[in-house]
């Protein structure tokens, strides 16, 4: 259908998955509950700190859009940080090493991980 | 977001879905995708937690986001969750924590407790019922038992509704988009019965992870929120995680 809402019929064959809507398989890592919550994160956000910080910057960039005077993002980093240190073991250390091997200020990290309930309104 | 728990005429559990997210944040006229959806997919990773070398549970995640949306126990459970939106919603809850009232319990932080702790289907169907949370939410849950499937639609408070695969009653799968199951989905954005269509049309003799991922696919089911598609055999323990994209002409939700 070229119309909204683009319906189309059942598809069938789509598996194993090829084509244009398919953009690769997702990577695994390893999580080691065993090593400390500060360190378990290490690795992956090491991988992928690029495209964490791409996102981050795309989220602060629509913060600025809407609010120019960059205050909601001064606000974010300000109040957001010591919000870590009231989560429950062991997420609050686990944020803390997130932000560490991502270098990206800690209410930014804690403001991706409280985006769910952000966004249920 | 779709989540759908389907049982084969084997009394095997299948578990997948599509995780959608992005709505409004941005818009790219050049690619005409939405922003933060494009820069989600590269952060996709499948993650294997693990205690003394052992695989305690599965999950899908975007690196740097802690909780969990979609996860496997093997042999135990599967658990997905959907967004519920509410005007009691989790901004509500986020506010109460930052004045010190504690007592709710973070989505993304209580999924992750039930992978990590939960060793069974019930005693996870009862933590995400029973657990006061900061924002609402749809819990979908398989299990590894004939029958064991259901959708938890939870307030901050309560449960509102426990709604199960019932074979007696001919419902041989449960599938949840982000509207409560007992009324009509919003019409501009209805990928329930779409969904459902290709699941009936399926058939419950032909359930498998490809006729799953058919479902999965077929627009607006897929559309351009998607961000992933998994799939999940409680059984054998197995997680398939893909990146998804919808070329025009697709929904933009």
């Amino acid at each position: 259908q070229y119309v909204p809402p683009y319906t189309e019929e059942c598809r069938s064959g789509t598996y194993p998955p090829s084509g244009p809507t398919f953009k690769g398989q997702a990577p695994w890592y390893k999580i080691n509950l065993d090593i400390s919550p500060r360190q378990r994160w290490h690795q992956l956000i090491s991988d992928k700190k690029a495209e964490l910080n791409s996102l981050i910057q795309g989220i602060k960039d629509l913060a600025n859009a809407f609010f120019p005077s960059g205050k909601l993002v001064e606000l974010v980093d300000k109040y957001m940080g010591p919000l870590a240190d009231t989560l429950p073991f062991p997420f609050g250390d686990e944020i803390k090493g997130i932000a560490e091997a991502a270098d990206i200020p800690l209410g930014e990290i804690v403001l991706f991980n409280v985006f769910y309930e952000l966004f249920t309104v | 977001c779709t989540s759908v728990v389907a049982e084969d005429k084997t009394g095997k559990l299948f578990h997948a879905r599509n995780l959608d997210f992005g709505l409004f944040l941005g818009w790219n006229a050049t690619t005409h995708a939405w922003k933060v959806t494009e820069q989600l997919r590269p952060l996709v990773v499948n993650l294997d937690f693990q205690r003394n070398n052992a695989t305690v549970f599965k999950s899908v995640n975007y690196a740097g986001y802690m909780g969990i949306l979609t996860g496997i126990r093997p042999k135990a459970f599967t658990l997905t969750m959907n967004e519920r939106f509410n005007i009691d919603g989790g901004f509500i809850g986020i506010l109460e924590w930052l004045l010190g009232k504690r007592d709710g319990m973070w989505m993304g932080f209580l999924t992750r407790q039930v992978l990590e702790n939960a060793t069974s289907y019930e005693e996870a169907k009862n933590k995400l019922a029973q657990t006061k949370l900061l924002a609402p939410a749809y819990f979908i849950l398989g299990g590894n038992k004939s029958e064991e499937g259901c959708v938890i639609t939870r307030s901050r408070a309560a449960s509102l509704d426990i709604w199960e695969i019932s074979l007696k009653q001919g419902r041989w799968y449960v599938l949840e988009t982000n509207y409560d199951h007992w009324k009509d989905p919003l019409f501009l954005d209805d990928r329930r019965t779409p969904a459902m269509k290709c699941m009936n049309r399926t058939t419950q003799a032909n359930i498998s992870f490809g006729t799953i991922y058919d479902v999965l696919s077929t627009k607006p089911v897929l559309n351009k929120l998607t961000t992933y598609t998994t799939l999940m055999d409680v059984s054998e323990g197995k997680l398939e995680t893909y990146l998804r994209d919808c070329p025009n002409p697709c929904m933009p939700w």
